[in-house]
């Protein structure tokens, strides 16, 4: 399975709907400090169910809605679509592809949807699991996070190995 | 669930193992499963938080312990570590766990920013050697990084407090790099 | 006392505003003394970790409470910022501490590290407009730090795990560069 | 004032005597990854009076004190010279020049001097103090550490503007 293409729109800098194709190898992204490449990072940790505002960044999950700015009025939703290529069949279910999104509403809660369905959380965190996508998000390194890795105690090591495995 | 946990900790251990020292040649990383009473003081480890097993003060719980020797220093405490050597050891680790199980993609956000000259090398040759098994997004200011990207994003912010994701750059199976609208 | 703390806090928050608007361009930086209430959870700022104050729970404490504004963008809580946003607005502070009062050195350790190629060209400006007034260590990657170095020394790590502190190059008044023993 | 001179010996991976001898103006240190750089801050905060083992990076005090490697015994003692201009007089006490100490033996407690001779830690901040190195060492930014200033509370913040006064 690879990640195809990762849409959002309404999440904290990425007022406007932006796609943005992927092709496996490395894609490197750059651009100036604050310019919106981190928040990227934050879509796709979002979208695969983060439930924990500090995680993001924020002080409660509302600051995932771009607040708004000259010329801008703040979203009313923010959405993260993330489409994986699915030919070699890792991701149950027989699809060739598959679309995972994550909506939410201001002062609403988070919908989450598996090819366009609604499903609850606990459906997305099941079919990221199958392809090592685990509650513990290790393939997602955050910004001045890498140390992370090492300082967790070894009890969290282990339930890090054992979510992979 | 017990076995498929103690045979792919096997992998991680000999993965970890292997790319300490692609990535510190001359130095030993190690793995191991131990027991640690969460109030045993004296773990080996740096001043990890202790963990407090459910049931209790006592209950020994089973954790991963990771050791790094470098070469011509004696073995110390992971937090004596600098940080580029830190951040080096952490990427071992990673990448230890993407070769047992590899995941459909990662992201590296400026995950080299501590890492020297030399390092920054070795870090990207990791990147290159394993870039067909995955899909890597990595955030840089490094022009180390940006040179051995197959696509390259810039993301600018306008004056309008609006991210922006420009062209992609698309290196075609020649090498020659072709301009994308996006 | 209160006094000099009042005048000294008023040197800080106007030399905040100018280092500010010397790094951001366009951008306000304010520090205003609050009473922050430790009970009170809706602190404009982000999670700063709640003071509880000697006296119990409800006596209000003095802070001080540090926002930027920058162009384009709503204010936001600090978390917000980016890794190269925050290090720059704790360099203004640090710049704005030092223009109240100087002390004998200064010593920054990859305080750089997340600044892109012109956000380091700006704390840069800032090293060369006050270096007559201290001494500055800065400890660094970067090849544009290295540059406007006056002294520049190498540290390096002997077969035999010891550290060296290699030759210095000093900047005469010319601005030739001589080798010198050490 | 200004900083003249750091000397180290058995500090860390200093195991041998080292001179670092500076000038007003920027000095730049350089050098690979793990090669001693950020030691030589620690020597700094330490000879200062830093009391935590934390902020030294170790689990202990003892952790300061060379640790031996291949070819070189563990050092029996740890000690960092700091020698200051004082020609403008802001060090009280009439001295050209300030020397400031600090020796640890191996299982032994922290020895203080200012210009040879002994004194107490709190002899040490005090004369620090009248120069703006206060306890906070705001001075001194350790590396990974510069957002720390940013991230304190609001009280802490004032703590450290009270200091620097
Ligand atoms: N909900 C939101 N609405 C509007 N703007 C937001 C929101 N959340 C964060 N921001 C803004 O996003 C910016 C940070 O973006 P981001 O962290 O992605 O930058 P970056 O490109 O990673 O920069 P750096 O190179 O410094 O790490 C901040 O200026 C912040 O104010
Ligand atoms: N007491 C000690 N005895 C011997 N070696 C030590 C001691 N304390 C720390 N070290 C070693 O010092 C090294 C770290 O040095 P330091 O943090 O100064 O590196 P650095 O030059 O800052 O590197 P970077 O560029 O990666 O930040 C580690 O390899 C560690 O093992
Ligand atoms: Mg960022
Ligand atoms: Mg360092």
């Amino acid at each position: 399975a690879f990640l195809k293409a990762i849409e959002l729109r309404g999440f904290k800098t990425f007022a406007r709907p932006t796609e943005i194709l992927l092709v496996p190898g490395v894609t490197v992204i750059i651009g100036p400090n604050g310019s919106g490449k981190s928040n990227l990072a934050d879509a796709v940790l979002w979208a695969l169910g983060e439930q924990s505002p500090s995680a993001l960044r924020g002080k409660g999950m509302q600051d995932v809605l771009f607040a708004g700015s000259k010329g801008h009025q703040p979203s009313a939703a923010a959405e993260v679509n993330l489409l994986f290529d699915n030919s070699q069949g890792e991701f149950p279910g027989g699809y060739q592809e598959v679309q995972i999104t994550r909506r939410v509403l201001r002062e609403g809660a988070s919908e989450y949807f598996i090819n366009g369905s609604a499903c609850r959380l606990l459906d997305l965190q099941e079919l990221c699991a199958a392809v090592g996508l685990g509650r513990e998000m290790h393939s997602v390194i955050s910004q001045g996070k890498v140390d992370e890795l090492l300082s967790s105690s070894p009890a969290a090591r282990r339930a890090l190995v054992e979510e992979a495995a | 669930i017990a076995t498929v946990f103690a045979s792919f900790f096997e992998e991680v251990r000999v993965s970890f193992r292997e790319m300490v020292s692609v990535l510190f040649p001359g130095a030993r990383g190690e793995l191991r499963l131990e027991e640690t009473k969460p109030a045993d003081g004296a773990d080996a480890e740096e001043g990890a938080e202790e963990d407090v097993a459910p049931g209790g003060r006592c209950a020994p719980i089973l954790g991963i312990n990771l050791q790094i020797k470098l070469p011509h220093k004696a073995p110390r405490t992971l937090t004596l570590l600098s940080g580029g050597e830190k951040a080096l050891t952490a990427i071992a680790f990673l990448f230890a766990l993407f070769l047992a199980k590899p995941c459909p993609f990662y992201i590296l956000d400026e995950v080299e920013a501590a890492l020297d000259n030399h390092n920054i090398g070795r870090f990207l040759s990791l990147l290159t050697r394993y870039q067909e098994r995955t899909q890597f997004l990595v955030v840089t200011h490094q022009r180390r990084t940006m040179e051995i990207a197959d696509t390259l994003y810039g993301v600018t912010m306008g004056e309008d407090g609006v991210s922006r994701v420009l062209s992609r750059r698309l290196r075609r199976p020649d090498g020659a790099v072709r301009q994308a609208s996006s």
